[in-house]
Order: C-alpha cells, then sequence, then structure tokens
C-alpha cells in the first residue's frame, strides 16, 4: 500500500475534470475517483503512479465486457433497425453499415423507413447507389411500420443475408414518436422471427449527458442492443458512452469517423480509452 | 425547484445574516455541479461561479428573504445578465436581424455536421417573410451531403420561397453567384445554406471562410444542437476565429437537454444567442430568452 501515504489529490482531481471534460457526466466521474481511493485503500493501487494506469485499464476492462460483434440471425435475414435523435448520423452510419457488410461478401438490402423528412429517401437512395445494394422505399408519408414491413417481406423473400432498417429522427421526449417506434419494432418482429437481431442506438460524439437519456428511452421502446458513436472523427471525446455502459449497460460495437461510407470502424476499447484522455 | 434540490448544500446559509466565504462555500460547489449536469463547459463553470461567489460575498441577507433564495436569485441574475445581449434587440425587444437598404441582405449559416442549419435556414426565412415582409432567396450551398439540395429545394416549396442551387459547381461559387441571381431576381433577402463541417477540417473551415469574405454577411450565425455537451466550448471558439459571427441559434430545446452549451457558447463567444429551434416544423423557431434558459439550465 502507499504505506499509509495520502493520495495525491491534485492528480485525482485532474483525473476527474479530464473525464467531466470527456462528457463522462460529473456524478460518473465522482465514482470513479472513488473506486480508485477504494483500489488505493486495499493496496491495488501502490504508488501515485500506479494511479492513471489503473484507471484506464479499469475503463477499458468495463467497456470490453460485452462482445462488440454483431448478433446474426440463425437462418433467414439478420434485421437491424437503427434509432437516434435527430441529425445524430443514423441515414450516413447505415451506408457505412451496409458497406462493411457488402465487403464481407453478404447480400445487404435497405429500407428508407423515414417517410418523413424532406430528401430523407433521396439521401439513403444516393447511399445505395454508391455502395451498389438494394433499396426499398415507400410512398412520401407513408407509415414507417409500412416500410419495415415491406422490406422485412422482401429481405425473407429474396434470401438478403442483411436487411438495413433507417427510421426518422426523433427525440425521445416525443411520446407519439417512440410510440411509432414501438410500433416499428412489434411488425418487424412479427415478419421475421427474433427480429430485430439488433437495434442500434446512432449518438452523436458531441452529445453532453442528454445520451443517458437517449439509450434509457430508446431502449424502452425498440430494445436498443448496441451503440453507434458517430462523429468521432471531431474533438469530443463520446464519454457519456462510460456513463450508459456503467447505468445502463449497452456496448458500442461501432466508431464513425467521417462523412463517407468507408469511415467506420469496430469498437476498439483501448483506443477509445486512451483518446479519452488526450 | 432548485431551493429544495439544495436545501442540503445551503444548510450553511441557512439562518445567516451575511453572505460569507465560509457558508456559501457548499452551495458554490453544488450551483458548479449543476451547471456541469446541465452540460456547461467545466472552464465556464468555473469562471461563473467564481463570479457568483464576489457577487454573493458580503451580500447583507435581505430581511424576510430566506438566504438560500437570496443565493439561488444571484446566481440566476447572474446566468441571464451573462445570456443577455441588450445590443442584438430593437426598441421592441425583438431579436434583431441586421437588414440592409443597399443590396440584397445577406445571411450565413454555418456549424458541425447535422446541428439543423438547413431546416434553420428554412424557418427563419419564413419567420422573415412574416415579420419583415422580404422575398428571401435560399442558396443550397451544401453540395457534399446527398440530397442537400433537395432537402433545402423541397423545404422552399413547402414556404413558397425560391430556393437558388448549380448542378456541378463549389460552394463558394454557388454563394457568389447567388448574390447576382437575387438583384435579378428582386430578392431583399439570401439565406445561405452551408455543409456541415468539423471545426478541426481545416480546409472546410477555410472554405466557409472564404465564403464569408466573398459575400460579406449582414449576419453569421451559428448553429449549435442544444445537447452539446462539453465540446461546445472548442468547436464555438474555432467557429468565432474563423468567421465574423454575428449571432447563434440554438436547435432541438423541445427535447429535454439542460442546454448549458447555451452559457458556454455565450460566454466563449460574447456573440449573441437569437433565436431557438423548438420542433422539426416551419414555424418552430422561436426568438430566445434568457430568463426561460437560466431556470432550463439550473434545472
Ligand atoms: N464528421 C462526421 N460527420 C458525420 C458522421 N456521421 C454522420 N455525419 C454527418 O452528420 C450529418 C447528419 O447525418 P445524417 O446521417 O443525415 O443524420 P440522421 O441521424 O440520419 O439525421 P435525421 O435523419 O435528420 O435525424 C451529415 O452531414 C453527415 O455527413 C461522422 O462519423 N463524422
Ligand atoms: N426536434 C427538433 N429537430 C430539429 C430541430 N431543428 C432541426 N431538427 C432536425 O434535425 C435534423 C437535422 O437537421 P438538418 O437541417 O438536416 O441539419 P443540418 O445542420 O443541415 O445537417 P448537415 O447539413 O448534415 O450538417 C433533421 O431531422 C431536422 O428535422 C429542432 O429545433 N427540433
Ligand atoms: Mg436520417
Ligand atoms: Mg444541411
Amino acid at each position: 500500500v502507499g504505506l499509509g501515504q495520502k493520495i495525491d489529490e491534485d492528480l485525482l482531481e485532474q483525473l476527474e475534470e479530464a473525464l467531466i471534460e470527456a462528457d463522462m457526466g460529473v456524478e460518473s466521474a465522482r465514482l470513479l475517483m472513488e473506486d480508485i481511493r477504494k483500489a488505493w485503500k486495499g493496496g491495488e493501487i501502490e504508488t501515485g503512479a500506479d494511479i492513471f494506469p489503473f484507471l484506464k485499464a479499469d475503463l477499458k476492462h468495463r467497456l470490453s465486457r460485452h462482445p462488440v460483434s454483431l448478433r446474426m440471425a440463425e437462418s433467414g435475414p439478420t434485421v437491424i433497425l437503427v434509432v437516434g435523435v435527430n441529425g445524430a448520423g443514423k441515414t450516413t452510419s447505415i451506408a457505412k453499415l451496409a458497406w462493411i457488410m457488402t465487403q464481407e461478401g453478404r447480400k445487404v438490402l435497405l429500407a428508407a423507413g423515414d417517410t418523413f423528412r424532406a430528401a430523407a429517401v433521396e439521401q439513403l437512395v444516393t447511399w445505395s447507389k454508391r455502395i451498389g445494394c438494394e433499396i426499398v422505399t415507400g410512398k412520401a408519408g407513408a407509415d414507417p411500420a409500412s416500410v419495415a414491413y415491406q422490406g422485412c417481406e422482401r429481405a425473407v423473400k429474396e434470401s438478403f443475408d442483411v436487411l438495413i432498417i433507417d427510421t426518422a429522427g426523433r427525440l425521445h421526449t416525443q411520446k407519439n414518436l417512440m410510440d411509432e417506434l414501438a410500433k416499428v419494432y412489434k411488425v418487424i418482429g412479427k415478419v421475421v422471427p427474433n427480429a430485430p437481431h439488433e437495434t442500434i442506438l446512432v449518438l452523436d460524439s458531441t452529445t453532453g449527458q442528454n445520451a443517458i437519456n437517449q439509450a434509457r428511452m430508446f431502449t424502452e421502446v425498440a430494445g436498443v442492443s448496441g451503440i453507434f458513436l458517430a462523429k468521432l472523427d471531431g474533438t469530443a471525446k463520446g464519454g457519456a458512452v462510460l456513463t450508459i455502459d456503467r447505468h445502463i449497460g449497452i456496448p458500442v460495437k461501432f466508431v464513425g469517423l467521417g462523412e463517407s461510407f468507408e469511415d467506420i470502424q469496430r469498437f476498439n476499447a483501448a483506443a477509445f480509452v486512451d483518446a479519452l484522455f488526450e | 425547484n432548485l431551493t429544495e434540490r439544495f436545501r442540503e448544500a445551503f444548510k450553511s446559509i441557512t439562518g445567516q445574516s451575511k453572505l460569507t466565504e465560509d457558508n456559501v462555500k457548499d452551495a458554490v460547489r453544488a450551483i458548479k455541479r449543476a451547471l456541469l449536469e446541465a452540460d456547461v463547459n467545466l472552464a465556464v463553470a468555473k469562471r461563473f461561479v467564481d463570479d457568483v461567489r464576489d457577487k454573493a460575498l458580503g451580500a447583507e441577507v435581505l430581511s424576510g428573504v430566506n438566504p438560500a433564495q437570496q443565493f439561488i436569485k444571484i446566481v440566476h441574475d447572474e446566468l441571464v445578465a451573462l445570456m443577455s445581449d441588450p445590443s442584438s434587440r430593437d426598441d421592441e425587444g425583438r431579436v434583431r436581424i441586421n437588414f440592409t437598404r443597399s443590396r440584397p441582405t445577406v445571411v450565413l449559416m454555418a456549424g458541425l455536421q447535422g446541428s439543423g442549419k438547413t431546416t434553420t435556414c428554412a424557418k427563419l426565412a419564413a419567420l422573415l417573410v412574416k415579420r419583415n415582409k422580404v422575398k428571401p432567396l435560399l442558396v443550397a450551398a451544401d453540395l457534399q451531403r446527398p440530397a442537400a439540395v433537395e432537402q433545402l429545394k423541397v423545404l422552399g416549396k413547402q414556404i413558397g420561397v425560391d430556393v437558388y442551387a448549380e448542378e456541378k459547381s463549389t460552394p463558394p461559387t454557388v454563394c457568389r453567384n447567388a448574390l447576382d441571381f437575387a438583384r435579378k431576381n428582386a430578392n431583399d433577402l439570401i439565406i445561405l445554406d452551408t455543409a456541415g463541417r468539423l471545426h478541426v477540417d481545416e480546409a472546410l473551415m477555410k472554405e466557409v471562410s472564404e465564403i464569408a469574405k466573398l459575400t460579406e454577411p449582414e449576419e453569421v450565425l451559428l448553429v449549435c444542437d442544444a445537447m452539446t455537451g462539453q465540446d461546445a466550448v472548442k468547436s464555438a471558439k474555432a467557429f468565432d476565429e474563423r468567421l465574423p459571427l454575428t449571432g447563434v441559434i440554438l436547435t432541438k430545446l423541445d427535447g429535454d437537454a439542460r442546454g448549458g452549451a447555451a452559457l458556454t457558447v455565450k460566454a466563449v463567444t460574447g456573440k449573441p444567442i437569437k433565436f431557438i429551434g423548438v420542433g422539426e416544423k416551419i414555424e418552430q423557431l422561436e426568438e430566445f430568452f434568457p430568463d426561460r434558459m437560466a431556470g432550463r439550465i439550473l434545472g
């Protein structure tokens, strides 16, 4: 143990502030410092020089507990539902997922489930052309559940390996829109057993503490199973995913590093944690 | 309410006749925590509570007033003062847009990806048609996002406003040509919709700075997402350094984000928050009220 030596409070304060500035949130950062103090008292950390490596190792361990691979269907198409608040990066992230799956030799189908926003369908159609995958679209203003339904039917009928469903941006505080999403989720499950196999929540890395509310509310209506952390090529650290991990346990599966369909990487906990403190 | 939430932290002020360094220590810490939970940037929050502590110290507790309530009022008033900008209001207290008579007024919208620029361009056009009876021209200067031009065209059609777009071009060229087009088309207001960009993307920051030099806008508005966290300090500072910002529009305030980014952006740029987006519909753009924002940030 530090032989009764007092823990370096200045260092702890510096680390706590770094975590707050990374959007981990003041309460989560405080709890983490408490964990460090316990580890210091318990002799797990011996010297001041061990504090920072211990912290990083602890965070890396937390974020590595869950598999980052996508859950695939045992047979038939794997259905991925993509959700999130307005402007988070859903449509672009779908293009990236489609690209990665196509590179893996899978037959990918997209469903333009945002039937509300101006030029939303056109945006995804453009991506489908660039990537070379098929897409299901509905009439303007069509019920999103019907587009999801058509997507599922076609995916099964034409033996697609993967179906990725785009949805309109919505704030988790809009009850009618969250009800609409719950309906889409239900319809998918009716057409394809055990679907959606993944519900991916797209989070903007620049989002602060509101990310935790988003994760909670979207999980309630659509069973979020993974996070796509978009716009990590900016200066924001995306630390809110640490708080989401602590309180809700949803794993980050992908990160977005730009605006092209190739700007996607599978989540790497070690790289993410190192970057938090840079 | 805030006083109840901070009852524990404010215990040391209760019953006191004067606010001292010692008895406001817990209260100041509680305020700093509340601001951080609301996503106010750490450095901005620290500076703010220092200012509040200075204002609070030595204040005689007004008779008949609960000292905690008096402290909260100091915090609230200080927040409102920080986010206010009287010079951006006209005599009737309405948000001022710097209209010019000598040529079409130019408004440049800039900001990070997905913050709500394109939607806000249409909202602002509709609001100014109603309020100032102008004939706006929306300019589709985002040539990089798939269907961005189409998005603005659809919105323009919805509100009956012309949209200027070019097929194979560059954003600065589109903007320059739009100015010429506006004169011929008798538009007295031009709103330039630009592509979302990262403040660390040197090429794109240079491009938007070039557009500003070319078009000399009367208004350069930073469109910022209300749920932005600590990063607001970096992006706001960068945009303020590269552009002659005249104001900020905070979007998606119809959500439950506390909106601390409002304080961060105002503190860092000194530029007024002029409007807020409170929904996806065209009419959901309102004038910014600092006292409402202060209450929201404090939770
Ligand atoms: N730099 C960067 N930009 C991104 C990334 N992901 C998405 N974007 C950009 O963010 C903006 C919004 O992306 P969209 O895909 O339209 O977001 P969305 O969630 O589908 O938006 P709505 O459907 O309107 O809710 C676009 O300009 C994208 O190019 C990323 O990883 N990095
Ligand atoms: N709920 C809500 N949604 C908004 C608000 N303002 C914009 N949006 C939505 O946010 C999403 C992004 O809006 P855009 O106008 O495409 O954003 P942008 O800044 O132009 O995006 P890029 O051009 O890709 O950088 C869309 O789904 C809009 O409908 C608002 O005030 N409230
Ligand atoms: Mg979309
Ligand atoms: Mg846009």
